[in-house]
């Protein structure tokens, strides 16, 4: 099965 | 003073509807070098990001830079209130908590204006950083709908490989497997129907099926859609508004539990 990632995780708060 | 002004309301209209099922509200960021959106949907899995260029308007002013925060759901009940063919006129004056929505019919006989209160909304902005991206496909919009709309019937991820060759969407479920490959286009009349490959190296990434099909609500902007597509990283989908600029999505991926 597959683990869904978050958006947030890949990029940086400005 | 800020004043934006389209010819048509449709586009407005479309624009809306691309972004609607995936956000609340959003903040619209106004300066003179046109409108920015940008906005992660509510469980943070997919990223919106929507410009439109000023020159792409008609008219378009903006003294001060502006931050309008805006119920989507509000704003497209004003939207369902334009013809097609109505210009729209957005206003808002310097550090305002409303904006005005003005629609005037073609022979100029009709004129409805519409104030719509503005939210503060505490978004987070992201920064997205340059990729090279592994493959870039370009195809036709209404395809990419179809493909989408076909294989959530069969799984909630759909798998996309892309080689040389082609791109492979794939779908895998209680009903077994299904497969759709297209195949870089030859020669074709209409550069509109074209399957276009730019590949580096191959790339197999997973997606979710209902955020792909939320992103072809932009159907209707574009003739063609383009994937942007590298291990590991997010999925770009890109839209052109033409002569106006571009919404793009970015769909973060599945990974191996």
């Amino acid at each position: 099965s597959s683990k869904q990632t978050s958006i947030s995780s890949f990029f940086k708060k400005e | 003073m800020f004043e934006a002004r389209l010819g048509q309301a449709t586009i407005l209209k479309k624009i809306l509807d691309a972004i609607k099922d995936l956000l609340n509200e959003a903040t619209f960021d106004c300066s003179d070098s046109g409108i920015q959106l940008q906005a992660m949907d509510n469980s943070h899995v997919s990223l919106v990001s929507l410009t439109l260029r000023s020159d792409g308007f008609d008219k378009f002013r903006c003294d001060r830079n502006l931050s309008m925060g805006m119920n989507l759901g509000s704003m497209a009940k004003i939207l369902k209130c334009a013809n097609n063919e109505d210009n729209v006129t957005m206003k808002a004056q310097d550090n305002a908590d409303t904006v005005t929505i003005m629609f005037e019919s073609a022979n100029q006989e009709k004129v409805s204006d519409y104030e719509m209160k503005l939210m503060n909304l505490d978004q987070e902005h992201l920064g997205i950083p340059e990729t090279d991206f592994s493959c870039v496909v370009r195809m036709p919009a209404m395809e990419f709908a179809r493909i989408c709309r076909d294989l959530a019937q069969f799984s909630e991820s759909v798998v996309i490989c892309c080689t040389k060759e082609g791109v492979k969407f794939s779908a895998s479920g209680d009903v077994g497997t299904a497969n759709i490959k297209l195949a870089q286009t030859g020669s074709v009349d209409k550069e509109e129907e074209a399957v276009i490959i730019e590949m580096q190296e191959p790339v197999t990434l997973t997606f979710a099926c209902r955020y792909l099909n939320a992103f072809t609500k932009a159907t209707p902007l574009s003739t063609q859609v383009q994937l942007s597509m590298c291990a590991d990283v997010p999925l770009v989908v890109e839209y052109a508004i033409k002569d106006l600029g571009h919404i793009r999505y970015y769909l973060a991926p599945k990974i191996e539990d």
